[in-house]
């Protein structure tokens, strides 16, 4: 543990906070792609199932759990308990065009030919692309409240810090995962505009707009 | 799976 690995997972800690505080104080999740966050407790759900075969530290179950739990509450919020607010009509990215193929390549790019490491390969590389719906409704709608923003930074800003840990690992370790690496750099690419559009809009105290 | 397929980050 490095400090760039724990700044990545306070950051995506706190991305999650930001998103269910956001649709529990507003009693809306007006804005949010309900489709990202499936997405993402697939990812969680295929990549944790080494929660029954291997132990690492309390840190990393207590986080593993936090992560399962935390994405299937979001769904809860989002298609059951504030549905009414769910802007659907917005959110028509199909999750198929993601899943597939991200499936495939998970046979066929794999570190072991075995169930449980297909599923984790299969979770990096859907990870990396989990969010294109949300990114896909923001540009739909053509804005994003303030407070999404700051969920899409922090949540982008993990692997980007991330990116850096693995670096960092190995220089001083000797540690690399190149299915990890390449997937998490694509998965920080997609959010450059993100990046760009929050630090020269949302940080000056403007909306996330995007131009007509 | 092998002990350097154990994934230690999250």
């Amino acid at each position: 543990m490095n400090v760039f690995r724990l700044s990545g997972d306070v950051s995506h800690l706190l991305a999650i906070l930001i998103l269910l505080m956001k649709i529990w104080k507003t009693r809306s999740c007006a804005g949010i792609s309900g489709k990202s966050q499936i997405l993402f407790a697939l990812v969680y759900t295929t990549r944790y199932l080494d929660l029954f075969t291997s132990f690492i530290s309390p840190y990393n179950t207590a986080m593993k759990v936090f992560f399962i739990a935390s994405s299937y509450a979001t769904i809860y919020l989002i298609y059951l308990k504030f549905k009414a607010t769910y802007d659907r009509n917005h959110d028509t990215f199909r999750m198929e065009f993601l899943v597939l193929p991200v499936l495939v390549l998970a046979f066929v790019v794999n570190h072991d030919f075995t169930p449980l490491e297909i599923l984790w390969t299969f979770s990096i590389y859907l990870e990396s692309v989990a969010i294109l719906p949300q990114l896909f409704m923001v540009s739909k709608t053509g804005q994003a409240e303030t407070i999404t923003s700051h969920y899409l930074f922090a949540l982008g800003m993990y692997r980007a810090l991330y990116i850096v840990n693995w670096v960092y690992r190995y220089y001083f370790e000797g540690f690399y995962d190149l299915i990890a690496i390449i997937a998490g750099v694509v998965q920080t690419v997609l959010y450059c505009d993100f990046f760009y559009l929050y630090v020269t809009k949302v940080l000056k105290g403007k909306q996330l707009t995007l131009p007509a | 799976r092998t002990p350097d397929l154990l994934h230690d980050e999250l």
